[in-house]
């Protein structure tokens, strides 16, 4: 792709684990306007999943983009996504590329 | 308390 067309990836995570198993930095107004992952912990459910990386910002989670949310609204809507339990899994739209598309 | 700097915040879940 070129630079102007970054890849995204749907990755869905079963929630396989009492825990999804992951850190976020960032937010709407910081230096990383979008979450990005800087921990993916074994043994939770993300780590299970293995399609998850350390570096990776996510759009969006279950189809809701995270753009303009500030970093407790994302992490909100993250933790509510996990809680959930009406879905046993949570959709999660990551790029490797640390743009704010 | 002193405001949090924000920049670093990072939440486990």
């Amino acid at each position: 792709p070129g630079l102007l067309e970054p890849t995204s990836t749907l990755v869905r995570v079963p929630k396989s684990a009492s825990t999804l198993g992951i850190a976020i930095e960032g937010g709407a107004n910081t230096r990383q306007p979008l979450p990005r992952i800087v921990t993916i912990q074994r043994g939770g459910s993300a780590h299970n999943c293995g399609q998850l990386k350390v570096g990776q910002i996510i759009l969006e989670v279950n189809g809701v983009s995270l753009r303009g949310r500030e970093h407790r609204d994302a992490a909100r809507l993250i933790a509510e996504a996990f809680k959930n339990k009406e879905r046993d899994y949570v959709d999660f739209l990551v790029t490797d590329f640390n743009v704010a598309l | 308390s002193p405001p949090k700097d924000y920049e670093d915040e990072v939440t486990f879940f």
